[in-house]
């Protein structure tokens, strides 16, 4: 049998109705800066949309596209491809995945 | 969340990654156990589908790693190293949640759980659509195994899902970043040697080619000199590649190769096999009636057995039989050993260095035509044998000389074992 979980085989319903949001525009595009770790550390007195700027530039250059900093339709055609999960970059940690040192069992 | 989901922390891009790639070495045993877990099966492929692909995906790392990975069904969850499984959104109580269909596919955590998002349409390794579950599989291992992300053309290891053909494998920077972190493979063989191939080309013209060959215990290798590597997918299993020799612990291998001589024999114990290169079988009886398999005594009178190895120098026509500290040259048109035989090993291959030497109980001895030279192989390292171009630029250096002991796999790269329940594969 094609394996599924719930009584009413809801689980098995395709998969359309869960499609990932598209980054269509510079706040999700920031969003997925700060998820995969291209973060730019702000330095004092660096306004904010500049440090933004940097972070998009450091992607696009990885990826390729011209380190405009500007988010463009190829920057969000990139951000938008099937990937991995696990950050790219050292960064700074994911704010959302807080968790406290581990400590040894 | 459950308190427990606290310890589980995204890999890398944390502060143990090291300064510099960012890998960091994450297990520090060589067996790896690992399991599909019971509710994290996939709802598009077949289970033992899913499993195999798996199965698979750790094979390849092993192929190039001293790691060994072991499929534990039934042992406690928390000896299991690496627990895989599928979901959708919120899923097997993980703190990140799925996003649907497209952008984020798989992700892998420090604790070894590696986690697909079932709503992607993932694909087995000979389908061109979709997304390859072996691909990502790969790559999320790697993470497991502590390497991060790199934009490398070619490396598994990009963040972005690239499709890819069928046969996909990891080149020659995957492998040097995951040996940084868990070394190079390491071991004894029971014998190498080089198989010559006759072929005629497209105009008639015969061309002698050659393949190198290692064996240890019951599987080999096949060594591609020109791309410094074993041959993707091995080792394999001696029975299915040779038929009719022993199926493990070869002695030896040695092929008489004259004008008019042809002859390919395996030594094991004190019996010897003749190989037949064109039915690709040991000969039962060949065309002067020998029935095989013969002793040794027999073939070769005045050779010990067990041997430890031996190779054949085809321009003094001699084989030369190694046991223990001595060796014996065998004259094989006189079909006896020479008069002066046997000698110490050292006396016929003198060290150039002082006490670097292996004295005895050699593993294997190995006439490479790519090198042009002998190698002694004992254990981990070989001692190569001065030729004559050596010779030619040195003159000083004895015959038969044993240049200095290196390590055999800083010559020949990547042969490395896998774990004998995936050795089938």
């Amino acid at each position: 049998e094609i394996l599924f979980h719930s009584r009413d085989h809801s689980d098995l319903e395709p998969s359309f109705l869960r499609q990932a949001q598209p980054i269509a525009n510079p706040r999700t595009a920031q969003r997925f800066l700060a998820k995969y770790g291209w973060t730019a550390v702000p330095r004092p007195g660096d306004p904010g949309p500049s440090a933004f700027a940097e972070a998009m530039r450091a992607f696009q250059s990885a990826n390729q596209l011209p380190a405009t900093g500007v988010l463009d339709v190829a920057t969000l055609r990139a951000m938008n491809r099937p990937r991995c999960g696990v950050p790219d970059h050292r960064g700074t940690p994911d704010p959302r995945a807080q968790t406290p040192p581990a400590r040894a069992r | 969340a459950k308190r427990f989901l606290q310890l589980l922390r995204p890999l890398l891009g944390w502060e143990e990654a090291s300064r510099d790639s960012g890998a960091t070495r994450a297990f520090s045993k060589r067996i790896l156990k690992w399991r599909l877990v019971g509710e994290g099966y996939s709802s598009q492929l077949p289970a033992d589908e899913q499993r195999y692909i798996f199965r698979l995906a750790f094979r390849m790392w092993s192929e190039v790693t001293p790691l060994a990975f072991q499929e534990d069904l039934t042992g406690p969850a928390a000896q299991v190293d690496v627990k895989l499984g599928f979901g959708r959104g919120r899923h097997l109580g993980c703190p990140r949640v799925f996003d649907g269909s497209g952008q984020e596919f798989a992700h892998a955590w420090r604790l070894g759980d590696v986690h697909f998002d079932d709503d992607e349409h993932f694909t087995p390794p000979a389908s061109d659509t979709g997304i390859s579950l072996l691909k990502v599989a790969v790559h999320e291992i790697g993470h497991v195994l502590g390497l991060p992300h790199t934009y490398r053309t070619g490396s598994v290891m990009q963040p972005n899902y690239i499709p890819q053909e069928p046969a996909f494998e990891l080149d020659w920077s995957d492998r040097k970043a995951i040996q940084k972190l868990y070394g190079t493979c390491e071991g004894s063989f029971d014998t190498a040697f080089d198989w010559i191939r006759k072929e005629r080309n497209q105009y008639g013209e015969l061309l002698v080619r050659f393949s190198t060959y290692f064996f240890r215990n019951s599987w080999y290798w096949l060594y591609e000199n020109r791309n410094n590597r074993t041959r993707y997918g091995d080792p394999i299993h001696i029975l299915m590649g040779w038929h009719g020799i022993p199926a493990q612990n070869i002695d030896a291998f040695v092929h008489i190769w004259t004008w008019r001589r042809d002859e390919r024999y395996f030594f094991k114990g004190n019996q010897y096999w003749r190989y037949d290169s064109d039915k690709d079988q040991a000969h039962t009886e060949d065309e002067q009636g020998d029935r095989y398999p013969k002793l040794i005594s027999e073939g070769f009178p005045g050779i010990p057995s067990p041997l430890d190895t031996a190779f054949y120098d085809r321009r003094k026509r001699l084989i030369y039989f190694f046991k223990g500290s001595l060796v014996f040259a065998f004259d094989v048109n006189r079909n006896q050993v020479l008069n002066s035989y046997p000698k110490k090993i050292i006396d016929v291959f003198p060290a150039t260095a002082s006490q670097n030497h292996p004295f005895r109980n050699i593993d294997s001895a190995y006439y490479s035509y790519a090198h042009n030279s002998v190698f002694l192989f004992k254990g981990n390292v070989y001692w190569k044998v001065v030729n004559d171009r050596d010779k030619q630029h040195n003159s000083w250096l004895p015959s038969n000389g044993l240049f200095p002991k290196e390590s055999i796999s800083g010559k020949w790269f990547d042969i490395c074992d896998v774990h004998t329940s995936t050795l089938g594969m």
